[in-house]
């Protein structure tokens, strides 16, 4: 899984 | 992005911009816990690790560098203001958060998305903001009286959370293999934390009495 799929919320 | 991630965004800085409110206005801290403003800046400060390295969006970035920068700011204001430091409740806010740093941590070793140092403090972050409220919690029952801008503070902040979780059950329904184990396991524990808070915030507000926790 790619970083931003799953750190894109704060 | 979907209204119930925006709503829970716009409630969490509705909450800062409140605490912010009442110790400019009051240029007062009574009844603020500091231990609880110095875990959110830990909490930030961790979990925006990435701040530099990672642009997700505008708006993300932005969000990021307000919530670090407010909650340094609180901190500081509650610590080193001439004023403001003068009416902090030292006697009452004893709550000793080095556990809720430490066992955090322990469980962040534990359970990671991945184990690198971004993704270990990142998981510390989320499970030490699911407990950064209980100091300010124990501080509420033990001052009896809460003015309405620390109460509104504490309402708006555990309604964030409740926000995301909307957020997160809208995204398992429509985004395919959307999932958010650790962060939505620690959003829902946080929210409970809340829910004797939300009860007698709802009394107060049903009665038009003022906000009273049982000791």
């Amino acid at each position: 899984r790619h970083y931003e799929d799953y750190h894109d919320e704060l | 992005m979907n209204v119930f991630r925006l709503a829970g965004d716009m409630t969490h800085l509705l909450s800062i911009l409140l605490l912010l409110l009442k110790i400019y206005a009051t240029k007062s801290c009574s009844g603020v816990s500091r231990k609880t403003q110095e875990l959110y800046a830990i909490v930030f400060i961790f979990r925006y690790l990435d701040l530099f390295t990672d642009f997700i969006s505008v708006y993300n970035t932005f969000m990021k560098v307000v919530f670090i920068a407010s909650s340094l700011a609180i901190v500081w204001c509650m610590r080193f203001h001439p004023v403001v430091r003068r009416s902090y409740d030292r006697e009452l806010d004893t709550f000793r958060y080095f556990f809720l740093v430490g066992a955090s941590f322990a469980l962040a070793l534990i359970w990671h998305e991945k184990f690198s140092v971004q993704e270990v403090f990142w998981a510390f972050s989320i499970y030490l903001e699911a407990v950064a409220i209980l100091p300010q919690l124990v501080l509420l029952q033990r001052s009896g009286n809460v003015d309405n801008l620390t109460g509104q503070y504490v309402f708006f902040l555990g309604a964030y959370r409740a926000f995301y979780i909307l957020n997160w059950i809208y995204r398992y329904l429509t985004e395919p293999r959307f999932t958010r184990w650790i962060a939505g396991t620690s959003g829902v524990v946080q929210t409970a934390l809340y829910a004797d808070f939300f009860y007698y915030y709802f009394i107060s507000w049903k009665n038009n009495s003022k906000l009273k926790l049982p000791a």
